[in-house]
């Protein structure tokens, strides 16, 4: 009798089969196995748990594991889907196929919707989005007096909230999106389209001493 | 265009932390 020995490959904790993930999302089968390439560098780069940690996603935005973003804590939060602090490889890969060039602008709108619905109340309110401001720019080198942050965020209102309910519900959201298709810019990463030719960045940690 | 006549989320879509084109970049 014979043996047949199967090669088993170890995947992470949460992995699954690039056949479903590829049946779920806007990606083949081989852009699959490539984002888990991408993955297990990214998971690895501290913790090395198999699972993407908060630090981890900041350091390969910000190439500094404590910067702290506002909304980077944000898109953290919603690829999160499970809601248990870390990223799965699966929830990696749904999250990211709502950025690929071939996802339907209406799933665009409804994921940047969900980023800005701070409290997932299911519209957004007039403190929210000054809150956001705000957040903006304490993070760039843009200073803007309390007046004009009021004045942007009162314009803003005027032509989305189409009820004057002093909320921004989806199908306000959906309309003002529609409206300004450059608000809708960055929910397309054109990366994705290769993501097989693709050699992923070596990120590197610089681990600092700190007295 | 003045800052007073920007749109809010025009403004909040330049945040970096918005960008995830920085996961592929080397």
């Amino acid at each position: 009798m014979g043996c047949a020995f199967v090669k088993q490959v170890k995947h992470a904790p949460g992995y699954e089969e690039s056949t479903l993930l590829a049946y779920e999302t806007a990606f083949t089968i081989k852009e699959v196995e490539s984002l888990y390439e991408l993955f297990e560098k990214i998971s690895h780069l501290i913790f090395n748990d198999g699972f993407i940690h908060r630090e981890e996603f900041q350091f390969v935005l910000f190439k500094d594991s404590n910067k702290r973003n506002f909304f980077a804590d944000r898109i953290f939060d919603l690829f999160d889907i499970k809601g248990n602090g870390v990223i799965e490889f699966g929830e990696f890969v749904r999250s990211l196929s709502i950025f690929h060039p071939y996802t339907s602008q209406d799933e665009k709108i409804t994921f940047a919707f969900r980023i800005y619905d701070l409290k997932n109340a299911g519209f957004i309110e007039r403190e929210e989005l000054k809150e956001m401001v705000l957040a903006l720019l304490n993070e760039s080198d843009l200073f803007l007096t309390d007046d004009v942050v009021e004045t942007i965020v009162d314009q803003t209102f005027k032509q989305a909230d189409l009820n004057c309910d002093e909320k921004i519900d989806p199908m306000e959201w959906k309309e003002f999106a529609k409206k300004n298709p450059s608000l809708l810019k960055n929910m397309t990463l054109p990366y994705l389209m290769d993501i097989t030719m693709a050699e992923f960045p070596n990120f590197v940690m610089n681990f600092e001493v700190v007295d | 265009e003045r800052p007073s006549q920007m749109n809010a989320f025009e403004l909040i879509s330049t945040s970096q932390g918005l960008n995830l084109g920085s996961l592929f970049e080397k």
